[in-house]
């Protein structure tokens, strides 16, 4: 038996969200540590994984390692049917073939009970090592959605450059160029408006916008983003899902032909 | 010319 129950329903239908766009389908693999999930992009540039802890949620029960093969187009569409602060519970049996999805509204007044068939799924698994990178930057989150976004409007690729100086983001294109730089900026009042940068190496690497741009639908998960980063190895851009986990983003560098 | 990398070439398979 598999059973979670989290009263910030919000936070899921925001995860889903944030994956959707990226993954087709997906292995939501259940221990009795958490819900977890590593998942390719169709096109293999770019690896997503979610971690959310079970002491996160307010009962967390998994009796069995599970993997529910998911389509996250029909996940999505039935979160969709939770209200925002409605507390979300998934429930499986063992051997079920179906995952079943309760809303209640925060009053109780209404329960909503849904089932989504699940799908047999041979994902395959990589292995993330576990390593120290040359430059990690945390910025606010929706100042690197801005700078992607106004970046994708210039060309295709944006080349991230990290010195102790700060970290600036260029792309251009047919119509021309563009350059943002953002600064460390200790002193803002909020946490979340800071930009810090710790580095141990300059980097520079090169990356395909549109990946980026779908990373930043988890904006909304995390007042802050963390950017890591090393010379010729993946990006790893990272948000924070309250404190029970994260969704963290690994994007393979273009590299010169 | 720049080529897009594949994420499988940096990690593992498990």
């Amino acid at each position: 038996m598999f059973e979670a129950r989290l009263v910030q329903g919000s936070l899921l239908k925001k995860v889903q969200e944030a994956l959707k766009d990226i993954v087709q389908e997906a292995s939501w693999d259940c221990t009795s540590s958490g819900l977890s999930l590593q998942a390719m992009d169709g096109s293999h540039v770019s690896l997503v994984q979610l971690t959310l802890r079970a002491d996160g949620f307010e009962k967390y029960r998994c009796d069995r390692n599970l993997a529910m093969g998911i389509n996250m187009g029909s996940m999505s569409k039935i979160l969709k049917c939770a209200g925002n602060d409605d507390v979300i519970t998934l429930k499986a049996e063992d051997t079920s073939d179906r995952l079943e999805l309760m809303f209640e509204s925060p009053k109780g007044e209404k329960i909503s009970n849904y089932e989504m068939k699940l799908m047999d799924l041979d994902c395959e698994q990589l292995g993330i090592p576990d390593q120290e990178y040359s430059c990690s930057i945390k910025m606010p989150s929706h100042e690197f959605a801005r700078i992607c976004r106004d970046l994708s409007q210039i060309g295709e690729c944006v080349v991230i450059t990290c010195t102790k100086d700060g970290v600036q983001f260029s792309a251009k294109g047919d119509m021309g160029s563009g350059t943002v730089k953002m600064s460390q900026n200790l002193g803002a009042e909020k946490e979340d408006d800071q930009v810090t940068i710790e580095m141990t190496e300059p980097v520079q690497l090169t990356f395909a916008i549109k990946y980026l741009n779908m990373f930043t639908k988890a904006t909304s998960l995390s007042g802050s983003v963390c950017l890591s980063m090393s010379n010729d190895v993946p990006l790893v851009v990272e948000y924070k899902v309250e404190d029970m986990g994260h969704i963290k983003y690994f994007l393979a560098p273009k590299i010169e032909d | 010319k720049n080529k897009q990398a594949s994420i499988m070439g940096f990690f593992s398979k498990k």
